[in-house]
């Protein structure tokens, strides 16, 4: 529980970050 | 010299939104040579924060985790708050994959306090939550419940349903 707990604040960053980059 | 490391960056980029992350990093890296070269704080500080997130999509947390920390000192030396805000929410979530919670929470709380300063409201929820999951994870539920609680409270109030 506590794991899938950590996982969606995580989660949501690692779906952003998915389609992030700095731009040149 | 100035354009092959723009191009560079751009080429590291185009291979991170392809799902390439070695050839991301293999050409951020070089983009980050060449910032050095022409002490250029702010391509640098951009390179880090490419290569920490390529780092994360191959697992490498730790290595992820010291391309952040410079990204962070580089944005503390440019004096970019909203980029040191992005750095130390970048480095709570980190810690928390390689689950120090301690350190994750040490972040965290950071992006708070700047995400209050420039009252960013989404910045503010997102670390409500990473402080509550962080807190839940040491086993300290009332204050996993507080920063739960504020969470709820700053998404009411930004209208935002999910």
């Amino acid at each position: 529980r506590t794991q899938s707990l950590q996982v969606d604040s995580v989660q949501r960053w690692m779906d952003d970050l998915r389609h992030m980059t700095e731009v040149e | 010299r100035a354009a092959q490391g723009r191009t560079y960056g751009n080429l590291g980029n185009t291979y991170y939104l392809l799902g390439d992350f070695e050839s991301a990093i293999a050409a951020h890296e070089k983009r980050l040579l060449i910032a050095k070269e022409f002490g250029d704080k702010s391509a640098e500080r951009r390179a880090h924060c490419n290569l920490g997130n390529a780092h994360i999509f191959l697992g490498q947390f730790e290595t992820a985790a010291n391309h952040y920390k410079r990204t962070l000192q580089l944005a503390r030396l440019l004096k970019d708050r909203a980029v040191e805000a992005q750095a130390c929410y970048s480095l709570g979530n980190t810690y928390t994959l390689l689950q120090d919670y301690e350190r994750a929470i040490d972040y965290h709380l950071k992006h708070l306090v700047i995400a209050q300063d420039l009252k960013d409201c989404v910045g503010e929820g997102r670390a409500y939550w990473s402080l509550g999951n962080a807190h839940t994870a040491l086993g300290n539920h009332e204050q996993a419940m507080l920063f739960a609680e504020k969470h709820l409270e700053i998404a009411k109030r930004t209208g935002d349903k999910s």
